[in-house]
C-alpha cells in the first residue's frame, strides 16, 4: 500500500529480477560478491568499530553535497577519541581518500622479559594487494593504551615504531624509525602512528613487510614492556586490538561505464 | 501464479510498480486531476539479501525514479523519466520552444560502502560522481 491506497500495479518479483537487482546493486556498489574468509576466523572489532565512524563521517560528507572539506576534528572525534598529537591530517586524507582499508594483526611478538632489555613487540599485517590503479596517501598503526596498574599517573612514556627492513640471524635487525610519541602514563585511549612510508614499500613489495618493532622507554630512557604500560595487544579485548589503516586515492579519475 | 507448497522458508516479497502500467498513482491521476511529477524512492535492505553479515554499511540501497505528469506534453504514455530524458534532448535542440525538463537530474553523487573481504580486512570504499538522488521535481 502506498499512501493507504492498494494497488493492482505491484506484483512480486520473479527470482531473476530479484538476481539482476542484487547484480545492479553489487557492481554500483562496486562491491566484488560475498567473502568467502579463509580461515572463518572471529576478527577483532576494533577496526569495523573505527572504520564503521569513518563512513558515517564520509557518509555525511556526501550528503552535504560536493566540496565540502572536512576539519580534522570532525573526523578526528567520529574516529574515535586519540591520544596522539601527531595524527596526520586525518580530515583531508579521509575525504580525499577513495579506499581506506584496515588490516587485521597476524603475527605478534614479544621479546622475552627474562632477556636483557631493550623490551620490544613486533607487529605484522596481512596486507591485501594494493587496489587497482590507486596510491597510499596515508597510514596509520593504531595502538589502544589502557591505564597501567602501580604507576605514577604523572610520568611520561616515550613510545617509538621503527620499521623492521632487514632480519640478521643472532643479532638485531635493521630498523628504520617511523613515528614517536610522548604520553602521560595516567591515560587512556587510542595512539596512532604513522606509518606512511613504510607501507608504500610493503604494498609496492609486499616480501619487504617484515612488520613493525615498538618500543616503550621512560624519561630516563629505561626500556619497558608494552604490557606493563597497558599497550594491549591481541590478547586484549576484541574492540581493543591493534589495526593498522591504510588510505588510498585514485591515481586517474577512475572511468566506470555510466550506468 | 500457483502458490508451491514447498517447505522453503518464506523469502521477504519485493513489491515493484509494474514498469508496463502508466504510474502508481493512476487511480489518483485520473480521480483528482492530474498528478505533477515526484520523485520516488525505491529502497531495497540488505537485511532482505542476506548480506548483512559482510556489508557493515549502508543497510540497504535507495533508488530514485521519478514518477506522474510533467508540464510540458511530450506524449502522455511516457513515464516521467522517459519523458525527462526526451524533453532534455528536445530542449537542446530548441531552447526557446521547449523548456528545461523538471526531472532530469540535477547533480550526481557520491556512494559509499563498508565491507569485509576475503582476508578479514574492512574496506571502505567511496564512488564519486555515481548515483543521482538530486532532480528537477
Amino acid at each position: 500500500q502506498v499512501e493507504g491506497v492498494a494497488h493492482s500495479s505491484f506484483r512480486r518479483l520473479s527470482g531473476r529480477e530479484k538476481k539482476e537487482m542484487q547484480k545492479e546493486i553489487l557492481s554500483l556498489l562496486g562491491l566484488p560478491g560475498r567473502p568467502r574468509p579463509h580461515p572463518p576466523l572471529r576478527p577483532p572489532s576494533s577496526a569495523p568499530l573505527f572504520m564503521l565512524d569513518l563512513y558515517h563521517a564520509v557518509s555525511s560528507e556526501d550528503d552535504d553535497g560536493p566540496g565540502l572539506g572536512f576539519s580534522p576534528e570532525v573526523v578526528s572525534h567520529a574516529a574515535l577519541p586519540t591520544l596522539s598529537t601527531h595524527t596526520p591530517p586525518l580530515g583531508t586524507v579521509v575525504s580525499e581518500a577513495d579506499t581506506v582499508m584496515s588490516f587485521v594483526n597476524l603475527v605478534e611478538q614479544e621479546k622475552d622479559l627474562l632477556q636483557p632489555r631493550p623490551y620490544w613487540k613486533d607487529f605484522r599485517f596481512d596486507l591485501t594487494p594494493l587496489p587497482q590503479g590507486e596510491t597510499v596517501t596515508a597510514a596509520e598503526f593504531r595502538i589502544y593504551k589502557t591505564l597501567p596498574v602501580g604507576w605514577r599517573a604523572n610520568r611520561t612514556l616515550h613510545i617509538s615504531v621503527y620499521e623492521i627492513q632487514r632480519e640478521k640471524r643472532y643479532r638485531d635487525p635493521d630498523l628504520a624509525l617511523l613515528d614517536m610519541q610522548s604520553v602521560p602514563t595516567g591515560q587512556e585511549g587510542w595512539l596512532a602512528f604513522d606509518v606512511t612510508s613504510a607501507s608504500n614499500r610493503w604494498l609496492l613489495n609486499p616480501r619487504s613487510n617484515l612488520g613493525i618493532r615498538l618500543y616503550v622507554e621512560t624519561e630516563e630512557d629505561r626500556s619497558l614492556s608494552a604490557g606493563w604500560v597497558g599497550l594491549v595487544g591481541r590478547r586484549g579485548p576484541r574492540s581493543k586490538q591493534p589495526f593498522m589503516v591504510t588510505f588510498f586515492r585514485a591515481s586517474q579519475a577512475p572511468c566506470r561505464p555510466p550506468r | 501464479a500457483v502458490r508451491h507448497n514447498n517447505p522453503r522458508k518464506k523469502k521477504p516479497k519485493h513489491d515493484l510498480p509494474h514498469p508496463n502500467r502508466p504510474g502508481i498513482f493512476d487511480q489518483n491521476h485520473a480521480s483528482s486531476g492530474r498528478q505533477g511529477c515526484k520523485k520516488h524512492e525505491l529502497y531495497v535492505s540488505f537485511s532482505d539479501l542476506g548480506w548483512r553479515d559482510w556489508v557493515l554499511a549502508p543497510t540497504g540501497y535507495s533508488a530514485y525514479y521519478c514518477d506522474g505528469e510533467c508540464d510540458y506534453p511530450l506524449s502522455s504514455c511516457m513515464n516521467a523519466t522517459n519523458h525527462a530524458t526526451i524533453q532534455a534532448l528536445v530542449h537542446l535542440l530548441k531552447p526557446n520552444e521547449v523548456p528545461k525538463a523538471c526531472c532530469a537530474p540535477t547533480k550526481l553523487s557520491p556512494i559509499s560502502v563498508l565491507f569485509y573481504d576475503d582476508n578479514n580486512n574492512v574496506i571502505l570504499k567511496k564512488h564519486r560522481n555515481m548515483v543521482v538522488k538530486h532532480c528537477g521535481c
